[in-house]
Formats: C-alpha cells, sequence, structure tokens
C-alpha cells in the first residue's frame, strides 16, 4: 500500500474563490 | 414504538466524534510552524503531505497548519519558522497565533507593525481564521465582525463557522501550554463546527485559541505516520481516503536550543544550552563572560579567558605590571636607571630629578634641571644651578663641578659660561693654596729660630762600605743626625 493522491474532494473554505476583502 | 429515535447529526444533539489533544510544555522550544517540505517551501509554493514535512522535521506530533490556496499552493497569511518571515498578510485582518522570541505566546489580531516587531520578534507565527476562544470565553462572533466582509462573504464565512467538519485548532492553556487539536469528520456529515470546539476546548482548561485549516486538510501524524481519518477520498480508488498534500505544518518536538547548535559553543540537553568552557553564557551560549569585572576594563575577554592590555596581568587583569616589567603579559624588562619609575605599558622612563635620556642613565647638562632636565636654569651670574632643585647656591655648584670635572670638559668645554665658571673655581683655589703655603713657610721659619742654629746637615753617603771621611771623624754616624 502506498500514499494514495488525494481527490481534494472534501472542501472547506471560509471566503469564496476571490477573495475581495482588503487589508486593515 | 418498536422503532428507536434517531437524531439528526446536524441539529446539535449528542453524537461521536474522534480527535486527538496535545498539550507541549516550554512551547518555546518545542513547537515549531514548519514550511511545506521544509524551508522554503512557501517561496516554491510545494504542496507535501504532513507526513512527509513532519518526518523530515522529526515532529513527535504534527497537524496541518495554515491556509493555503490550493490550485497555487501559495502559504496565505503570516507565517514565521523557527524565526524566518516566509509570508505576510499584508495586513489582512485574520485571527494569529504565534509565539515570540522571549517565549511569549500571543494570540489574536495583529498590525503588521507588530508582526513584523524587531524588538522581540516573532520565532513562530501562523494564521488561522476566526479567534475561536478570548481569555477564556467564545469569541466566535466577534471574530466574524472583524474577519468577514459582509457584503460579499457573509453567506460562505457563515457556513464555514456552523458547518460540522473535520477541524483543527491551536491555542494554549492557563499554565502557558500549547494546546493542538483536530477532530475528524466530512462536511456537513461528521465532526463538528466551531461552536462545539470552542466550547470543547474552553471546557479543556484552553483560553485563547484560533482555527486552522479543517475539511480535507485536517490531518494528524505521529511520529511521522499519518494517525487520524482524513476525509478526502483517494484518487485511485474513492473507497479509501487519502491526507491531502497541503502547505505549512504545525509540530511539536523534542525540545531543540535556538540555535540548534547552540552557536557551536555549547550542547543542546531537552532545550537547554550548556555552554562549553567557563566563559560563554546566554541562553544560545553567544555571550562571552569573564566575570563581574569582566576583566576590569583593562583586557578583551575571550573563549579562553581575559586577554589583558599591555601593562595588565591577572586572571581578570586587575593587577599592574609589577616594577620592571611592562608590555603585553609584562613580559618586557624596563631599562630605568636612577631610580626612575617604569611606565608599566610602554616601558618608558619617568626620571627622578637630575637625571635626563630614555633609561635616566644620564645628568642634566650645565644650565638645566629638574626631572628630565626640562627646566632651564635662571641663575643671574651664568653659572649652573643645582641639577636637581634648580637652587643656585654657589657652593653646591662649585662642588657638582669638580665632582663631575671630567664630564664638564667633554660636554660643555667650549661653552663660555663654563670656563668662566671653571676659572673663577681655579682661582679660587690657587689662592686657598697660595694662603696655605705662606702660612706653612712662616710657621716654619719660626719654628728654625726656635732652636737655635743646634743643627748640621750631614748627607749620608756610603761608598763600598766605607764611611765618608767626616764621618769617620765625629765617630757614630747616627748621632749627627739632628733634623
Amino acid at each position: 500500500l502506498s500514499t494514495g493522491v488525494s481527490l481534494n474532494d472534501d472542501l472547506l473554505l471560509p471566503y469564496p474563490g476571490t477573495r475581495t476583502r482588503l487589508p486593515r | 414504538d418498536c422503532q428507536p429515535v434517531r437524531n439528526d447529526p446536524r441539529n446539535g444533539s449528542k453524537r461521536a466524534v474522534s480527535g486527538h489533544l496535545t498539550v507541549a510544555t516550554a512551547p518555546l522550544h518545542s513547537f515549531s510552524v514548519l514550511e511545506p517540505g521544509g524551508p522554503g517551501g512557501c517561496a516554491a509554493r510545494r504542496l507535501v503531505t504532513v507526513e512527509e514535512t513532519a518526518r523530515a522535521a522529526g515532529c513527535l506530533v504534527a497537524q496541518n497548519g495554515g491556509f493555503f490556496h490550493m490550485s497555487t499552493g501559495e502559504c496565505l497569511g503570516n507565517i514565521v519558522s523557527n524565526g524566518d518571515q516566509v509570508s505576510s498578510s499584508g495586513g489582512l485582518q485574520n485571527a494569529q497565533f504565534g509565539i515570540r522570541q522571549d517565549g511569549t505566546l500571543v494570540t489574536g489580531y495583529l498590525s503588521e507593525e507588530e508582526v513584523l516587531d524587531t524588538k522581540n520578534p516573532f520565532v513562530q507565527l501562523v494564521s488561522g481564521v476566526v479567534w475561536l476562544l478570548r481569555n477564556g470565553r467564545v469569541y466566535i462572533n466577534e471574530s466574524e465582525e472583524t474577519e468577514c466582509d459582509k457584503t460579499q462573504e457573509t453567506g460562505s464565512f457563515s457556513k464555514f463557522v456552523n458547518v460540522i467538519s473535520a477541524r483543527t485548532a491551536l491555542g494554549h492553556d492557563r499554565e502557558g501550554r500549547l494546546v493542538m487539536f483536530h477532530v475528524d469528520g466530512q462536511t456537513e456529515q461528521r465532526g463538528i463546527n466551531l461552536w462545539e470546539m470552542a466550547e470543547f476546548l474552553r471546557k479543556q482548561g484552553v483560553v485563547n485559541a484560533i482555527n486552522l485549516d479543517g475539511g480535507g486538510s485536517a490531518t494528524f501524524v505521529v511520529n511521522g505516520t499519518l494517525a487520524n481519518y482524513p476525509s478526502d477520498h483517494c484518487l485511485d480508488d474513492d473507497m479509501w481516503r487519502c491526507p491531502r498534500r497541503i502547505s505549512t505544518v504545525v509540530c511539536v518536538h523534542e525540545p531543540r536550543c535556538n540555535p540548534p547548535d547552540c552557536n557551536g559553543h555549547g550542547t543542546c540537553v531537552q532545550g537547554i544550552c550548556h555552554c562549553t568552557g567557563d566563559f560563554w553564557q546566554g541562553a544560545d551560549c553567544s555571550i562571552l563572560d569573564c566575570g563581574p569585572s569582566n576583566c576590569s576594563l583593562h583586557g578583551l575577554c575571550t573563549e579562553t579567558g581575559c586577554l589583558c592590555d599591555a601593562g595588565w596581568r591577572g586572571s581578570n587583569c586587575s593587577q599592574e605590571c609589577a616594577n620592571g616589567s611592562f608590555g603585553v603579559g609584562c613580559a618586557q624588562k624596563c631599562q630605568c636607571e636612577n631610580g626612575a619609575a617604569c611606565d608599566p605599558i610602554h616601558g618608558t622612563c619617568a626620571c627622578l630629578p637630575g637625571f635626563q635620556g630614555d633609561t635616566c642613565a644620564e645628568v642634566c647638562s650645565l644650565g638645566w634641571y629638574g626631572p628630565g632636565c626640562h627646566h632651564a636654569c635662571k641663575c643671574e651670574s651664568l653659572c649652573p644651578c643645582d641639577p636637581k632643585t634648580g637652587s643656585c647656591n654657589l657652593t653646591s655648584t662649585m662642588h657638582d663641578i669638580l665632582s663631575r670635572g671630567t664630564a664638564f670638559f667633554k660636554e660643555f668645554g667650549g661653552e663660555r659660561t663654563a670656563w668662566l665658571c671653571l676659572t673663577l673655581a681655579l682661582a679660587l683655589l690657587l689662592l686657598l693654596s697660595a694662603a696655605a703655603n705662606v702660612t706653612f713657610v712662616l710657621g716654619s721659619r719660626t719654628s728654625r729660630r726656635r732652636l737655635d742654629g743646634e743643627y748640621a746637615y750631614q748627607p749620608l753617603e756610603e761608598m763600598n762600605g766605607e764611611l765618608h771621611s767626616l764621618e769617620k771623624e765625629q765617630g757614630d754616624p747616627t748621632c749627627s743626625i739632628k733634623d
């Protein structure tokens, strides 16, 4: 058994793909 | 009635989750934020498994760390790994957890200036999303205010907070122990939400904590071996779950020294540098210290002890060279004569009054006096003064002239003043001699007159053992000698 490659299918993201927040 | 009650796992009712709580004492020495695959991983935007990063770094326990861009591999937020800042948020406000150089644990929101502080810089720093616990109180609502742009991200951020999923967190308790936590899960099916995680940590005595990357990123590794159930399916066979290739890692290891080699001047034992020799000091053995007096300000502290300046000696350079020696290590002999003092640093001679020259071996030239003969005589008669005091007393000057007659002629034979004084002295001696002779002659005549002429001069003469005819005539020759 070797370490398989993840499907990256369990996504838990705090922000949408395109971040719009500005630095403060 | 025969059917059992079945709870919806998403409505807050009790359900089982599995996870691990890791507590690390002395986190300054036993906790690190690691770049993916080792130093330079953020710059290279590497994505590797936690196992791979943890094995290379010798982690006892490791979890996934900060958020990252899944397609580009970019490390997100502020990342300081073992003293090196490898990623910056650019002022974007998210929850931070870090350790400063002095061991201070920092949780919360940081300005860019605080992140870049150089007086007490961060040695470890990682960014999360949502400050779960602040000083023992759940702080999620306030975090949403700070970390969420309500106009565009509310829906996404709210779901992130409230959905059940695999989670990881990082915080500390009141004793300053670092706490790592993870639970397994699958988004919307298993695991816990952030409210549940915050409350659980609070009950475990955690007082400050932030949320790190979860979902399929949640990975827990013990001694280099995967020790949890990740939620991502495997590409080859979705019956299996595979650990995701992620970015940064938070790692608990055996206590290490900073720097690990104690700057080459000590041995690291359980995170504490034991410095070699008697003179390397400091937590990282970087300070040379030769004791309270530190070479008495008369030397340089080296790893073999005090290296004394010229003129000083002793283990802490507190003793001057003994009279008669000078220089580095008092190794050179002074050449001073006539009671002159010797400078312990350069060996120069401080002459007593009346002497001059490098070694004070020469007496003052006529017309000069004092220490080193630097003062000119000021006698009205143009005579030389006393070479020691500068006194113009003639008697003492004459005495000096006579006692140093040879030197006088050699050194000052051509000088008018010197000749004048010598002439005066000789004239005085001549007068004294003449007076003595006159007195002697006069005294002799007076004595002869007192004898009334009762004497005769008889020259002694002996020729072949026969006496002179006159002696024969007078009989006993010895009796003829009267005077």
